[in-house]
C-alpha cells in the first residue's frame, strides 16, 4: 500500500485541493484509494461532502480514544473511502502532548486497520505540530504543494528540515516524492524565478545525496481554475464538478505522474 | 491607542499581506503603528525586510520570557515600527499551554510598555490556539480578510464563535470591525455567491443586536494584483515597491475605511 502525506505548512497553497483531487483521480483509475483528512478544519471532508457532525465518529475519536480507523471511514464514490476529520481536532495537540509516542499514534491505528487499500492520502493542517508529525510517521511519501510566490518558498526548507528529523527518528522510510506547483497564473516572472530557485536547490541537495536527492519536481503545473475553487460548494471531486476544466486536465496529469513514480531528473 | 488583530484560520487568505500593507498605509498617512508578528512563519517579518535570527530577541522572548517588547521592537520606516516573529515561537503553543492565563501575556507586555502609537496592528498564525488567542485577548478590534471561496467561507462560524468567547471571557472590548474581502478575481459566480452568504449572514446577526451588530464589510475589494505577491521578496509594502499598482490603490482605500471607522452599514 501506498502512502502519501500532502503536507505544506503555509496556508491555502493547495494542499487539500491536491489531497482530494489526487485521491479522486487514482480512484477514477481504478485504484482503491483512502483519504484521511487530518486538518481540524475539515476541508478534505468538506470537499467530498462530509459534513462534520458532532455524533458521528471522526478521526479526532481514532487519535485520542483509539477507535479504529475502519469505523470512522465512508465510502463516498466507487473506489474512494474518506476519513473525515472534526473541529476538535484542534484540541488534539494539546490532549496529546504528554502522550508517550505520540507522533505513532496514526501510524499504528494504520497498521491495526485490517481493510485493504491500494493508495493512502493524508491531508494535513497549516502547520508542522503533532497533527503533521503523525501524517509524516504513517506514510512513506510526502508530496509538497507549493505556490510559485515568494512568502510560500520562505518556509520550504524549515518543512525539509522536519521531514529530516522524522525520516532520521520516526520513520526511516519516508521519502520526498515530489513538489507540485500549484495555482499557477500564467508565466509572471515571480512564478518562474520561484520555480527556478525551487529546482537550483533540489539540483544542489542531488549532488549531496541527500534525502531529497530521488525527490521530483512534477512536470505537472495545476493552473488557476476557478472550477477547483467552486467543487468544493457542490461536495464534489474536479472529475465530478467539471470533467473538462483545466483543473481536472491537470490533476488527472499529476496523478499520472505520480502513478507512474515517475521522476522528472 | 487603537489595536487590531488580523485573524483568520484558513490558510493563505491574505492576513499577513493585509496586516503589513495596512500597517504601511496607516504610517504613511502620518499615524505611528506598531506591527507585531505573531505567526511563528514570521511572514509579517520578512515582508518588511526583517529576516529572522536566532541570536536577536523576538516575539518569542517576550512570551516565554518576559523580554519587554520595547527590546523587540525595530524601527522600519517612517513611522512603522514591527515586532518580528521566529520559527521558535511554534513551540509555544506546548510551552505556555500549563501557564495561568496564558492567553493574556502579550496584553500585559502591551501594558507595561511604556511607548506610545496610534495603533498597533497584529498578524496572526492559520489557527486559533494560544498564539490568536493572545492577540485577542490584547486587541480591541479584530479585522476578518476573507478569501471569496467556498472553503474560506466554511470556517468563519467558528472563528466568530472563538471572538465571541474571547469577548465574554477574557476582552469585554473587543468588537469585529469589519471583513475584507481579498485576492478577488474579476466578479466570478462564486465570488459573488460567497460575498452574497457574508452579507446576509451580518444583516441577520445585525438584527437580533449580537456582538457583529457594528461590524462592517468593508467596500474596498482588495483585488488579485501580481505586485502584492512580489512585493515581499524585496522587503517592501506594496506603496514602496509599486505605489501606482491596483495593491496599493487598494489597501490605501481599505486604510481610508478602517481610519473613518467608517460602516458600510
Ligand atoms: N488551482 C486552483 N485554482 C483556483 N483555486 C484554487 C486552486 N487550488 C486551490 N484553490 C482554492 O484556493 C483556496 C486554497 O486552496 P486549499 O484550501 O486547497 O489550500 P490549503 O493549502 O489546503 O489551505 P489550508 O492551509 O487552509 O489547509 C481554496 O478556496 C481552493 O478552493
Ligand atoms: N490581493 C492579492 N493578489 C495577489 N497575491 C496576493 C494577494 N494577497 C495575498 N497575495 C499572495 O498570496 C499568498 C497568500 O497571502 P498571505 O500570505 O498574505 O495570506 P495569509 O492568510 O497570511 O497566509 P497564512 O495563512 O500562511 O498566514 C502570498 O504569497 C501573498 O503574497
Ligand atoms: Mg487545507
Ligand atoms: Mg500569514
Amino acid at each position: 500500500m501506498r502512502s502519501i502525506a500532502i503536507i505544506n505548512q503555509k496556508g491555502g497553497v493547495g494542499k487539500t485541493t491536491t489531497a482530494v483531487n489526487l485521491a479522486a483521480a487514482l480512484a477514477d483509475f481504478g485504484q482503491r484509494v483512502w483519504l484521511i483528512d487530518l486538518d481540524p478544519q475539515a476541508h478534505a471532508s468538506l470537499h467530498l461532502g462530509l459534513v462534520p457532525d458532532e455524533r458521528q465518529p471522526t478521526v479526532y475519536n481514532a487519535l485520542t480514544e483509539r477507535t479504529p480507523l475502519g469505523t470512522v471511514r465512508h465510502h463516498v464514490s466507487t473506489n474512494l473511502w474518506v476519513t473525515p476529520s472534526h473541529l476538535d481536532l484542534a484540541a488534539a495537540e494539546l490532549e496529546l502532548a504528554n502522550e508517550v509516542g505520540r507522533e505513532m499514534i496514526l501510524r499504528d491505528l494504520i497498521e491495526q486497520d485490517p481493510a485493504e487499500f491500494d493508495t493512502v492520502i493524508i491531508d494535513c493542517p497549516p502547520s508542522l505540530g503533532v497533527l503533521t508529525l503523525n501524517a509524516l510517521t504513517a506514510c512513506r511519501e510526502v508530496i509538497l504543494p507549493l505556490q510559485p510566490h515568494f512568502l510560500a518558498l520562505h518556509g520550504v526548507s524549515k518543512l525539509l528540515q522536519t521531514v529530516e528529523i522524522v525520516a532520521k527518528r520516526l520513520n526511516r522510510e519516508l521519502r520526498l516524492s515530489g513538489v507540485v506547483f500549484c495555482m499557477c497564473e500564467g508565466t509572471t516572472r515571480l512564478a518562474n524565478e520561484v520555480i527556478g530557485d525551487v529546482e537550483a536547490f533540489f539540483n544542489t541537495e542531488r549532488e549531496k545525496g541527500s534525502l531529497w536527492s530521488d525527490a521530483a519536481i512534477y512536470e505537472t503545473r495545476i493552473r488557476k481554475n476557478v472550477r477547483l475553487a467552486e467543487a468544493p460548494s457542490f461536495g464534489q471531486s474536479i472529475f465530478e464538478y467539471a470533467p473538462n476544466s483545466n483543473g481536472a486536465i491537470d490533476y488527472l496529469a499529476l496523478a499520472t505522474e505520480v502513478m507512474a513514480g515517475d521522476r522528472i531528473r
